[in-house]
């Protein structure tokens, strides 16, 4: 555990936090897209398959993985049950467009053909890895059919887009200081991950400075 | 399970 990993860790907690903070106080979830929440949602779910073979008092680190996986597949779930009920009203259905087969379609082609260990569990963990690089574009694409970003919609991705940037730091401490730790799998998915958001970011601040409305290539 | 410490991330 380095800094980078636990920072990292903490970001995504407080995207989630900024989430639904959001939803609490505005009452309302425009601008954020069901479909995400739902794929992050499914990601979670076959990320973290393992939590039902694992000790976890096995070490101090596994407790603690055990504890945040947990509180990523509950909050997530929690946010998408919101979002289809309490705030069903305020969610821009018609322009949260995006078509999610295009994204788990490829990712489950991509974990049949490079995965670590034949076995299911393997397979739907690879599943996993690819699908989260991916899982943002449905959000991407209803902030630019807007063409607005909402302040607090725009730390959301922020906060996503540091855990991704610290991730990877902590992937270059590792492979600097651990002898053998090398992950080709989750390295390139996280580099596709964290360029999207950079490019992203790029854009933002782009059409922020100029004052105008948002919109990705 | 010592294979499964190379998979310590979330």
């Amino acid at each position: 555990m380095n800094i980078f990993r636990i920072a990292g860790d903490m970001s995504h907690v407080a995207s989630i936090a900024i989430l639904l903070l959001k939803m609490k106080t505005s009452r309302n979830c425009a601008g954020v897209s069901l479909k995400t929440q739902e794929l992050y949602a499914l990601v979670f779910l076959t990320r973290y398959v393992d939590l039902l073979f694992t000790n976890p008092l096995r070490s101090p680190l596994t407790m603690y993985n055990t504890i945040m996986k947990i509180l990523f597949i509950s909050t997530s779930l929690y946010i998408v049950y919101q979002m289809r009920t309490r705030y069903k009203h305020t969610y821009n259905e018609a322009a949260d467009a995006f078509r999610v087969p295009f994204l788990i379609g490829p990712a489950a082609v991509a974990a049949l053909l490079f995965h670590l260990k034949n076995t299911v569990v393997e397979v739907v963990w690879a599943f996993s890895i690819f699908l989260e690089a991916v899982a943002i574009m449905p959000q991407l694409f209803l902030l630019q059919k807007t063409g607005e970003v909402e302040n607090i919609t725009g730390h959301y991705i922020f906060a996503l887009g540091a855990y991704r940037g610290l991730y990877a730091l902590n992937w270059v401490w590792r492979a600097f200081w651990e002898p053998g730790y090398r992950q080709w799998l989750t390295w390139t998915a996280g580099i596709v991950q964290t360029g999207l958001y950079a490019d992203f970011f790029y854009h933002y601040i782009r059409s922020k400075r100029q004052g105008k409305k948002l919109k990705l290539p | 399970d010592a294979e499964d410490d190379k998979k310590d991330e979330l």
